[in-house]
């Protein structure tokens, strides 16, 4: 899966994601990719976070939706993301998931549970990609 | 105007990154939309990591099925499609239902009609690797598989399966709810995951 988060020079913001699933997955399964809130969720006048791993535990919780509400409430993108991988967690422990966050200022992290997990990203006075890597929580 | 602009995605898929970055300086009044939709299609044509895009993953079938979807922070439009078939360009696909339907999500074969209908080839998903993979696991009696709560047993046998008999625990779980959550988790990994 790809999930992915931008802001434009405008303040504008959108999310998208595109995923093939899971191998040998049981024909019919769709996973988070598609569902709003679980593999991304942006809302131009907070933020926006993407997530991927085990979509059929993602899609329960809905993580997206909630960094994003996380942000709203002032918390730094990569907090958000660790909160509301931390949720997922508490029921499932042993879950692999990882995750980005960006608000609308241009503030910008990520967190992994159960591996570690890598996000790229470029932004205004970078004139490359960035990979960075995040230890598991 | 906004000082910053950003673009952030899971995983190293740099080129997605690069891509969607470029798209963010040119000038289109969807610029945003237009970052999101570069971005996820350059994985979709490189299949990043075999997790995105045609020739990955197949199910137990053996065929490739796409989800995707974009979502627009300012208006709160979107577009998705779920288990799209025969159709390569899943986020051109789902920007399609963002603007040309009224809908979120459109599914299986009603979204490769869509997609066919807004001027999308059909054509297979299935690759040499993907069939190579099917075949590999069928070699394997479908082992790692996602069934669970059916006979025969799941761990050692192919689909189709039987639902087992919902009123006796023992015959549901072949494992704890533990070690079935810690089987499946072993299954996702950074070239099998959502």
């Amino acid at each position: 899966t790809i999930g992915m988060v931008v802001l434009d020079t405008k303040g504008d913001m959108a999310a998208g994601t595109s995923s093939n699933g899971a191998n040998h997955k049981v024909a019919g399964r769709v996973g988070d990719a598609a569902v709003p809130g679980a593999g991304a969720y942006v809302d131009s006048a907070i933020g926006g976070a993407a997530a991927t791993g085990d979509g059929d535990v993602m899609m329960r919780f809905l993580p997206s939706f909630h960094a994003v509400q996380e942000m709203a409430k002032g918390v730094h993108p990569r907090v958000a993301c660790e909160r509301a991988l931390v949720r997922i967690a508490s029921k499932y422990p042993h879950f692999k998931g990882g995750m980005v966050c960006l608000n609308r200022m241009g503030e910008f992290g990520g967190a992994g549970h159960g591996w570690n997990f890598s996000f790229t990203v470029q932004a205004t006075g970078m004139s490359e990609p960035t990979v960075v890597h995040v230890d598991s929580i | 105007a906004h000082a910053a602009a950003v673009v952030i995605n899971t995983w190293p898929f740099a080129n997605a990154t690069r891509v969607a970055f470029a798209a963010l300086t040119a000038s289109s009044p969807q610029q945003h939309l237009d970052a999101i939709t570069v971005g996820c299609n350059r994985c979709e044509v490189e299949q990043c990591d075999f997790t995105v895009g045609y020739g990955g993953s197949p199910d137990t079938n053996g065929e490739t099925t796409l989800d995707a979807m974009i979502l627009d922070g300012t208006t709160m439009d979107m577009g998705a499609v779920a288990q799209l078939r025969r159709i390569k360009a899943a986020i051109h696909v789902a920007r399609a239902v963002l603007h040309h339907t009224s809908h979120s999500i459109l599914a299986g074969d009603g979204a490769l009609e869509f997609a066919k209908m807004m001027g999308f080839q059909e054509e297979s998903l299935v690759t040499p690797y993907s069939r190579a993979l099917h075949a590999e696991w069928k070699q394997q009696h479908c082992q790692p598989n996602y069934f669970r709560n059916v006979v025969p047993a799941q761990n050692s046998s192919c689909p189709p399966f039987k639902p087992a008999g919902w009123g006796n625990d023992s015959a549901m779980y072949a494992s704890s709810p533990d070690e079935e959550q810690q089987r499946v988790q072993a299954l996702v990994t950074q070239q099998n995951h959502d």
